[in-house]
């Protein structure tokens, strides 16, 4: 297990904790690694998303603000895609990827998770090149530019869009 | 590095060609249901060299290829272009601009150009290595899997973090 | 028949006592991410017999009591009752109204009661035969769940169609 | 294959087109029985979503608006959503369930989707009893009540709601 790995490992666990933390208004998050032989602290029957598979892994501990730390399928939609957004940017923030498509990431979020998550990426836009496809107004006003896209007998073109009020 | 141009001709439902300019920060993609944008987004990986015809929604490769509506006939081949500003020297390649093209048509397999330049598949594997955009990239969400990086096994997400050492 | 009056207690995240009156047409349940709306479905779901403990997200059943919070200890059990005017004699019972209760303690299994006297669950499965609710009910979509009655094999969509013959 | 099935499947049909046609804006939908040795007329390698099982069973085929008829697979989130949503409309209209319960299932669908979608249901609920979570203000707009779900220190409660503007 390389010394690289474990200092990249260090700074995404980092960073997964600082961007959750912002972008759940208190909460704590983090990545623990986990065996064969010892399966999650949390359960005694981990589902797929903690089993291991050869040698360590890692595995995901989320606690919403106000809440104790909770198995992610106990989490709601919101929670778990708010959890899976800010490890996402983790890795995007310790190793930028050249660019990063997002499509739709936002569906099950209400109104502030959404403002908080496109407040976040438009920081994240002056480090790095993001191309986000969304339906929420509050993702598109947070966008350096729109993108629209409208078909018309079956065949797709683009158009300027002026984002409305 | 940075994402320049995208041009679309043929891929879907893009039966006329689309070329569209990115920008630094982020770009938000707005549009109807059905419009095209994940369409767009599906461009982007094809290029890239996207070897699975189910994650492109399709059954056979000429999916990606337009079928036609009720006033457009079939188009015989799909085209996309890709163009990075290559002027920091990311890209192994002594050019400031580099263009990949991807190209299939209805008979054969996919043809690969790298600034106009005939080449393979490995050839644009080995040009993308280490810009996050091979493989199994954090870097590209699609519409519905934001959930994917908690569902992975312990593994995977180890793999993703040594990815982004 | 009409729902009239959800009881919720102990379950999930209803650590308190939470009466919900329902009333003719559409009842839209709203809240931020995590609140307990899913919950709340759930606990419908569950009290009409429901024995899958994945597709309330659980591991056991007893991951439906609630478990605690940093404020709050976890609770001995759960219990949820769900009252119906029956007044159109679509149930097969002699009342002008019908209350199924289930309860569960973190011990055994759970127990039912029908208009508070105690039942088996085959009791309350005949209760609500034809009713539309019991077994593979098309008419309980939950959360990320809409898209399955595309998913489905041919065969359960003809089973849906039967089942509303 | 009882005549009784044949009767409510030709009504199902009947109501699918209309419902398909109204929430689409004038696509078509039909719903064809298949059965093993013969599969779709439109795929050679049918997907998980036309593979029969034993006997016959039904396969959904759905033209949205100014398109040609298309497999699925190829359609987008949005136009995917949307004919479920017609197919679940059309079983509840040939035969009401007691109740219906439907979790976020507009996620997908952009804003004139969803509010084509939520006059439809409140046309549905001067016949039926229908509980709808939802973060879209257009679903709740054309809902009879709110019912609010709150969390505080990891418990949920009730709070009376008022649409704001
Ligand atoms: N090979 C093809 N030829 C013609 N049209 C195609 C082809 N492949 C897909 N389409 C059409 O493209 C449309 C889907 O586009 P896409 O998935 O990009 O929509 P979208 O804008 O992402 O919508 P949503 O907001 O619902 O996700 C479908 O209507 C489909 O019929
Ligand atoms: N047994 C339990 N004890 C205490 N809290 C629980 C229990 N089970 C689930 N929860 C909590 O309930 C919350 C999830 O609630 P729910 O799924 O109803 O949210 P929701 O309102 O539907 O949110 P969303 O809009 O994101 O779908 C989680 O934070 C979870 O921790
Ligand atoms: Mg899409
Ligand atoms: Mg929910």
């Amino acid at each position: 297990l390389g010394t690289r790995y474990l200092a990249t490992l260090g700074r995404v666990r980092e960073a997964f904790a600082a961007t959750y933390g912002r972008l759940s208004g208190g909460g704590a998050a983090d990545l623990e690694p986990v065996d064969e032989d010892r399966g999650s602290a949390e359960a005694s029957d981990p589902p797929s998303s903690i089993r291991p598979v050869g040698g360590l892994g890692l595995e995901v501990i989320v606690r919403p603000p106000g809440k104790k730390p909770t198995h992610l399928s106990l989490l709601s939609g919101g929670e778990r895609t708010l959890a899976a957004i800010a490890l996402l940017f983790a890795l995007v923030q310790v190793q930028p990827a050249a660019f990063c498509i997002l499509d739709e990431i936002e569906a099950a979020l209400d109104e502030s998770n959404v403002v908080r998550c496109a407040s976040f990426l438009r920081e994240l836009g002056s480090h790095g090149q993001f191309i986000m496809v969304t339906h929420q107004k509050s993702s598109m006003e947070a966008a350096d530019r729109l993108i629209g896209v409208t078909m018309r007998d079956g065949v797709s073109s683009l158009v300027s869009i002026r984002l409305a009020g | 590095m940075l994402l320049k141009r995208l041009e679309i001709m043929g891929f879907k439902s893009f039966a006329d060609k689309v070329v569209i300019e990115f920008g630094a920060g982020v770009s938000a993609v707005v549009g109807p249901n059905g419009s095209g944008k994940s369409n767009l987004t599906e461009a982007v990986r094809w290029v890239l060299g996207e070897g699975s015809v189910r994650s492109l929604r399709g059954q056979r490769m000429e999916d990606v290829i337009f079928g036609g509506s009720p006033t457009r006939r079939p188009l015989p081949l799909a085209e996309v272009s890709i163009t990075f500003d290559n002027s920091d020297g990311t890209l192994p390649l002594a050019f400031a601009e580099v263009t990949v093209t991807r190209r299939v048509d209805r008979s054969g397999g996919s043809e690969y150009c790298i600034n106009r330049a005939e080449a393979r598949l490995r050839d644009v594997h080995e040009l993308l290595a280490g810009t996050g955009l091979s493989g199994n990239a954090y870097a590209i969400v699609g519409q519905g899997q934001v959930e994917e990086i908690l569902a992975a096994r312990p593994a995977e997400r180890r793999a993703m973090v040594e990815e982004a050492s």
